[in-house]
């Protein structure tokens, strides 16, 4: 996180808003709901407190404007800059603006109106843009979901440093921490190649890794496929027919490229799992055989992807047949005859050939740390 | 998402340039040079560069690459990035 030249902050923690003008695109009703949300994100982990007057002038004056509108800092016509506001202080001090010419929506489409404002108000109290790509104040804009925002921890701490703890945060535990690659407590969440990249899970981000680059995007799911969860328990790639599918409890997504195949969510048990079970830990492609093998608990069953029906005298332990990995698996792919079983900070190269564990490696050997 | 067996070119037109050239003006405090110091300016643009690339993580390079222009693409808060 970040703060602005000699940390700009309110004196008095008792702040006024007012909302100037309107959005044709919403509702007057969501407009209001957007922006008291929006102040709720911080005066939730604050002793900050918001309060509206319809008149008059407030510390932080909110509005609506397009190109030059008003304030020598223009807005630039749909996409691009979104909006802007002023770090603490009188007059345009606080005060947030909201370029008219984008399309402001209460979901994914166009531009989320509560998550953007939460991003100005962070700034309206003092916070300038954070580097943690999974921060409130990363200045691109990252759709998130569009219930159950939890404010991330970066941004928690940053506002807390200026404005001390409220006494009444509803979720003191639950903000989330963007995942460190190279800790080397590293846990995975789920793991598949997609068209020669590797994509690499966990919590609600996942990193892009390019077979010949060091450096690994790290993205949200949301930003990608925002009717996705935002957090996945297992993925793998089908590369005869270019599809990855991703797995959350009993519904799986077949995605091409950005777009969710027609038809899905399936539920797993379309794929010939019992319905007892409620969630997958991993899965992995055999390219090689056809084979996709389902890992759940300590056992796995086997897929035949040409006859879409899954294999018979399955499941089978998962001990049997792949000993020395342990007795579940996080995530797992397989690339050149081998298949990659992550348990916990632990990776196992294990031969589809020769049957036998090669070598054992950090999880977090994967980014190259 | 990686494209699929397309080749995209990866040179830049000097709209792209004009485009950075803003871009860095709003976020990075770039400041516009009186002409005739071209020289001078390309110095500044190229610092102003490492310092967006080194806010993102990027290649830290001074150079227009594809990865800098795509984020420089992405819809985002006015704000600069540099506190000025």
């Amino acid at each position: 996180y970040n703060f602005f030249p000699r940390k700009l902050k309110w004196p008095q923690n008792n702040l006024t808003y007012r909302i100037v003008n309107y959005t044709p695109d919403l509702k007057k009703s969501e407009v209001d709901r957007a922006f008291r949300k929006a102040f709720k994100v911080w005066s939730d982990v604050t002793p900050l407190n918001f309060t509206r007057i319809r008149s008059g002038t407030a510390d932080i004056m909110i509005s609506f404007g397009r190109r030059e509108h008003g304030d020598f800092y223009p807005f630039d016509g749909p996409s691009g800059l979104l909006a802007h506001a002023f770090p603490p202080g009188p007059n345009s001090g606080g005060d947030a603006h909201f370029d008219e010419d984008e399309l402001w929506s209460t979901d994914s489409n166009g531009y989320n109106l509560f998550l953007v404002a939460a991003h100005e108000f962070g700034h309206s109290l003092g916070l300038e843009h954070s580097r943690d790509p999974g921060a409130l104040m990363y200045p691109v804009y990252t759709y998130t979901g569009n219930t159950g925002f939890l404010l991330p921890d970066d941004d928690v701490q940053g506002i807390q440093v200026l404005y001390g703890k409220g006494d009444h945060d509803p979720h003191p535990d639950d903000h989330p921490k963007t995942p460190e690659k190279c800790s080397p407590n590293l846990t995975l969440d789920a793991i598949t190649e997609l068209r020669g990249e590797m994509m690499i899970f966990k919590d609600r981000f996942f990193w892009r890794l390019h077979p010949q680059m060091v450096d690994a995007d790290l993205v949200q799911i949301k930003s990608f496929w925002p009717e996705i969860p935002s957090k996945i328990d297992a993925a793998y790639e089908n590369s005869e027919n270019d599809h990855v599918l991703l797995f959350r409890g009993r519904k799986f997504w077949a995605l091409n490229g950005y777009d969710i195949v027609e038809g899905y969510p399936k539920k797993i048990y379309e794929l010939g799992l019992p319905r007892s079970v409620k969630a997958i830990d991993a899965a992995v492609h055999i390219s090689e055989t056809g084979k996709t093998l389902f890992f759940v608990g300590e056992k796995y069953w086997s897929y035949d992807e040409n006859s879409q029906v899954m294999e018979k005298d399955y499941p089978r332990f998962i001990e049997d047949d792949f000993p020395g990995i342990g007795h579940r698996v996080d995530a797992a792919y397989q690339k050149n005859g081998y298949i990659y079983f992550f348990n916990g900070a632990l990776q196992f190269e294990f031969s589809i050939w020769s049957e036998r564990i090669i070598r054992v490696l950090n999880t977090n050997s994967i980014f190259w740390c | 998402l990686p494209i699929s067996d397309e080749d995209d070119s990866d040179e830049f037109t000097k709209q792209d340039f004009e485009f950075a050239e803003r871009y860095l003006k709003t976020h990075y405090n770039l400041l516009s040079n009186p002409a005739g110091l071209l020289r001078k300016s390309a110095g500044t643009f190229a610092s102003k560069l490492r310092e967006m690339q080194a806010f993102f993580g990027l290649d830290v390079t001074g150079k227009l690459d594809e990865d800098t222009y795509e984020l420089m693409q992405q819809p985002r808060c006015g704000v600069p990035d540099v506190g000025e």
